[in-house]
Formats: structure tokens, sequence, C-alpha cells
């Protein structure tokens, strides 16, 4: 509880209106995205323990991926097997596409039921390797689609990174 | 310079092959116009100081004149064409570029802008937009959602209750979208869902432009005695988010619509953990 609540607390506090539309200071405006950082870090504990609760206590720790907006992400990165875990919130089943940042490789993507999932890896933009502060050697996103998420449903996937060939050239622009 | 198009057995989408912009998207067989572009309104810098003229800040829109400049006239297309999903990557400018994906057999185009750091050597401060362009006779109507629960009915230049004296004809037009914004006629329906609250309007019939992004240099004098730079490091912020379009018969809109932004809103939670175990220990 105490952790939902840490989050709470920096929602709460975020419904200042400057908060909301970012008519503050600098180092305000930085001090709410720290609290709210804060907050949802706690709620990753919250998340390990519910699963746990399921899936039995071997289940491991649970991370966010939170640079997935640099396409960053040092657990699909940096080991050769790893899982990843929908919760659907919604009351109704939803079919929806999982793009996780990697390194160029073959992987093999287990589905629930332990069949293969169909993947793909597909580049990312240009624009992504010129980022300031992105610290991340990934290439391209792994994209697979999970499909029937059940309503308040979770499911995992199992993910391996096989073998890494010589990445190929980046693609040349189509009217370049 | 031929045309380049991408399908998913559901929505065909065409892009100029000389422009590289998007041009046209096919459902059920029928083609519609549908352009997308990015611009950028000169932001107003206030002078003496603020005691009179208010600047663009923090508090304020305010552009410099009413046209917004297009960022680029050219733009470097890169096609990718999978199972699960086709994409193609448009790069506007070193600081602007997009994606723009339909997933297999779905009924909306997903558009995703990376956009920062905004320069800024002329020292002049932008509001950068994405613009829609269809050929809905959307006849000075559109429609902004509020806290996700409902349409508010918008008229371009007016105010439903008060008579509007219109001295800013771009900024009086924005509204705030917590969710989603669209235009209609009798036969269509356009729908833009955000994946977090945007400024946005429909400034022309038939067009719906979202603010994405914002660099400005001088402070609006409402409080904050600062400008809304967010320089880090010397440089810009840089932004990146998605918008979901949808183009329905006007009686497929609405559901289109809600299943489409609750699910935008609350997308699965995705949690990734490393592990020792084989796929089928694990299973």
């Amino acid at each position: 509880n105490e952790h939902v609540q840490m989050l709470a607390i920096a929602v709460a506090q975020s419904q200042h209106h400057d908060a909301i539309t970012g008519t503050e200071k600098q180092h305000v405006s930085d001090d709410y995205a720290l609290y709210l950082d804060e907050g949802i870090g706690e709620t990753q504990k919250v998340l390990t323990a519910a699963y746990r609760k399921w899936f039995g206590k071997e289940f491991p720790e649970q991370q966010y991926c939170k640079m997935l907006n640099i396409s960053e992400c040092d657990v699909s990165e940096n080991n050769s097997k790893f899982v990843i875990t929908l919760y659907n919130p919604l009351s109704r089943a939803v079919t929806t596409p999982v793009r996780i940042p990697v390194k160029y490789a073959d992987y093999k993507v287990t589905g629930p039921n332990g069949a293969n999932v169909p993947y793909e890896l597909v580049f990312l933009p240009g624009q992504i390797f010129r980022l300031g502060g992105r610290t991340s050697n990934a290439t391209h996103e792994l994209v697979f689609i999970a499909s029937e998420v059940s309503p308040l449903g979770l499911v995992n996937y199992h993910v391996e990174r096989i073998n890494e060939p010589e990445p190929p050239p980046r693609p040349t622009p189509h009217n370049s | 310079t031929e045309e380049v198009t991408i399908e998913n057995g559901k929505l065909k989408i065409g892009f100029n092959g000389t422009s590289g912009l998007v041009q046209w998207i096919e459902q059920n067989g029928t083609r519609h116009q549908l352009q997308q572009n990015f611009f950028f309104y000169e932001s107003m810098k206030g002078y003496n100081f603020n005691a009179d003229n208010r600047a663009s800040g923090a508090y304020i829109f305010r552009p410099t004149k009413n046209q917004p400049t297009v960022i680029s006239e050219k733009i470097n297309l890169t096609i990718y064409r999978g199972k699960n999903v086709h994409e193609v990557h448009q790069s506007f400018s070193s600081w602007l570029s997009q994606v723009v994906r339909i997933y297999d057999q779905q009924e909306s185009i997903e558009f995703e802008w990376l956009v920062g750091p905004i320069p800024i050597m002329e020292w002049i401060g932008k509001e950068v937009i994405t613009k829609y362009t269809t050929k809905i006779a959307s006849n000075g109507t559109f429609y902004t959602d509020s806290n996700g629960r409902r349409w508010m009915k918008r008229k371009r230049n007016q105010r439903s209750s008060w008579n509007l004296t219109l001295t800013e004809p771009v900024a009086s037009n924005y509204y705030p979208i917590t969710s989603s914004i669209a235009i209609r006629d009798a036969i269509h329906q356009a729908t833009i869902i955000t994946d977090r609250p945007q400024g946005g309007t429909s400034i022309e019939d038939g067009t719906l432009e979202l603010m994405l992004h914002r660099r400005l240099l001088y402070d609006d004098s409402q409080g904050v005695s600062e400008p809304l730079d967010e320089n880090q490091y010397g440089e810009g912020m840089v932004t990146r988010g998605k918008h979901i379009l949808h183009f329905n018969e006007l009686d497929k809109a609405a559901k289109a619509h809600r299943l489409s932004a609750l699910h935008t809103a609350m997308q699965p939670v995705v949690t990734l953990a490393p592990t020792h175990m084989e796929s089928n220990e694990w299973v």
C-alpha cells in the first residue's frame, strides 16, 4: 500500500495547474517529473508482488522500460533471455502490438501456451541515433502482436536471443 | 518519384513519391484525400519587456502571423513492409521525423512523431504543429473531448456563451484536447486520438491541427518569469508521441473512437524481467 501511496501522492500533487500546463519554472517542473518517476518506480514492486501471488514466488522482479520514448531498454538489450509481461487494465480483451528496442539478432518468441510467436525486427528512425543523452545500443524494435489479451488479464512472452548475425546496413531512403 | 503505398488488408495509404507526404487513404475500395504535414507558428516576442504586447509563453499561445510556416518541402522516405506492420519513416529535418504505420487488419493509422531539439539560431520561438487535411465539409465546426468523457462542440471564431471579439484568429480557436479531436460532415468523420493532452483546432474546413511542441524565448509576464525554453544542456527538449487517426463513415465513427481512445489511454502495462530459464521451462 505504501508503494501505491507514493505514486498517489505524486499524482495528487501533479493536479496543480502548473504541473498540468507547464506554467512553472524549470526546476519546479523537474521536481514534478522526479516525484512522478519515483512514484512510478515504486509501483514496479506492486506488480512484482501481485504476479508472484499468481505465478509463484520465483517470478522475477518486474521492471518497466521507462526509456521506451528514446527506444532504450536495459533488460531487452543486455539479456539473452527475458520475459515480457502484459497486464490488460480494460474489461474487454485487446489485441495490441508489442514493440521492444533490441540489438539486431535472431530471436525466438514463445507465447503463453508454448507456441512460437511470429515477430519482426523493424529498424529505428534515423533521428533516434542523433538524440543527445541516448546511450542505448538498440538499433531495431522487436515487434509482435499480443492477440486477445483477456479482460483484466495477464499474459507473458519468453524471448530468447539465438544468435547475433552482422546487422544489415541501414536502409537508404526511397527518394533521397 | 513513383507513388509509395502501404496496406494491411483493411486500409491502403498513398504517399506522394516526390514530396514524400501522405496523399490519400483507401478504405473499402474508396479513396479519400488525406494529407498531413508539420508547420510552426512563429512566437510573439512581446515588446518593452512585456509592458504591453504579451509574448507567447508558458501561459500564452500567441503567434506573430496567422499562417504557420511549413517545416520541410522535401521529405526522405524509408519503407518497411512486414507481416504484422507496414511503416513509412519520414525524415522532415534533422530535428523532426515521423513514422506512419498500419498494423495488420487494423482500421487506424498511427503517426509517431519525434520533434526536437527545436532550433532557435534565428532567435525566433517556434510552436510546432501537425496538420491533417481532408475533404470533409466540416462547416466551421469541430469537436474536442472533455476529460475523455464526451465531445464538446466548437464553432470556429465563436463562443457558446458570449460574443467573441476576435483579437487572436489562431489562438482563440485553440482548445484543450484531453484525448481526441474530430471533424465530421454528413458522410464521414475524421478522428485523431492523442496519447497525451494537447492543444488543437480546425482553422479551415476539413482540417485538424494539433500542437506538439513549443520552444519560446521570452517570458509572457504572467508570473513564471522564465521563457518556456526547457534548454537542458543548452539545447531544447525532444518530444516523441503518437496520434491514432480514424477515418470512418459517420455511423461507424463513435464505436471506432471510443474503443480506440480507451485502448490508447489504458494500454496494457508492459513489464520485463531477465530470466535464465529456457522457454519450455518457463512455459
